[in-house]
């Protein structure tokens, strides 16, 4: 018997930098 | 536990060619299908995330091989940011699609179909939105 694998599903935000400078204001 | 790359790269499995991607409406796309507009259409619906552009300002050597330092000029206040990324990384480019700074590499690593990260390309990055 071979079990079902399931397979990832990644948010697309994974995929994006978070290049975020401090924020003022 | 998160998986990644086979050997060679320690790059999330993410970027590896035919991993699913979800994007903020549900719907599912392969990672080297993905558009400038699945990004931008699913920052619109997030309520917490938003694109800048990061415009690339210099890619130099790291001292750790197989690393680069990519510095940014990031968003409309153009705020100067650096990060030390594999030279196998990719960065998507607005209207160009993925990009590294050793793109034989991504391929031969992810399989990722993958363009010369250059000075002046625009990357799509993600900020937090202010939340008042």
């Amino acid at each position: 018997n071979v079990e079902p694998r399931s397979v990832p599903v990644f948010p697309w935000h994974s995929l994006v930098p978070f290049l975020a400078p401090t924020q003022s204001d | 536990a998160p998986s990644s790359a086979p050997s060679g790269s320690s790059l999330p499995a993410y970027f590896i060619k035919g991993s699913i991607i979800q994007l903020a409406d549900g719907e599912l796309k392969h990672v080297e299908d993905l558009k400038t507009e699945d990004f931008i259409q699913s920052a619109e619906i997030s309520s917490e995330l938003k694109i800048d552009s990061s415009t690339v300002e210099r890619i130099d050597d790291s001292h750790t091989p197989n690393f680069a330092i990519v510095q940014f000029s990031v968003g409309e206040h153009r705020a100067q940011v650096s990060v030390e990324v594999q030279v196998e990384y990719p960065f998507f480019v607005f209207g160009q699609g993925w990009s590294s700074c050793c793109p034989d590499r991504t391929t031969q690593l992810l399989e990722l179909p993958c363009t010369k990260l250059s000075v002046g390309d625009v990357c799509i990055s993600l900020t937090l939105k202010n939340l008042r």
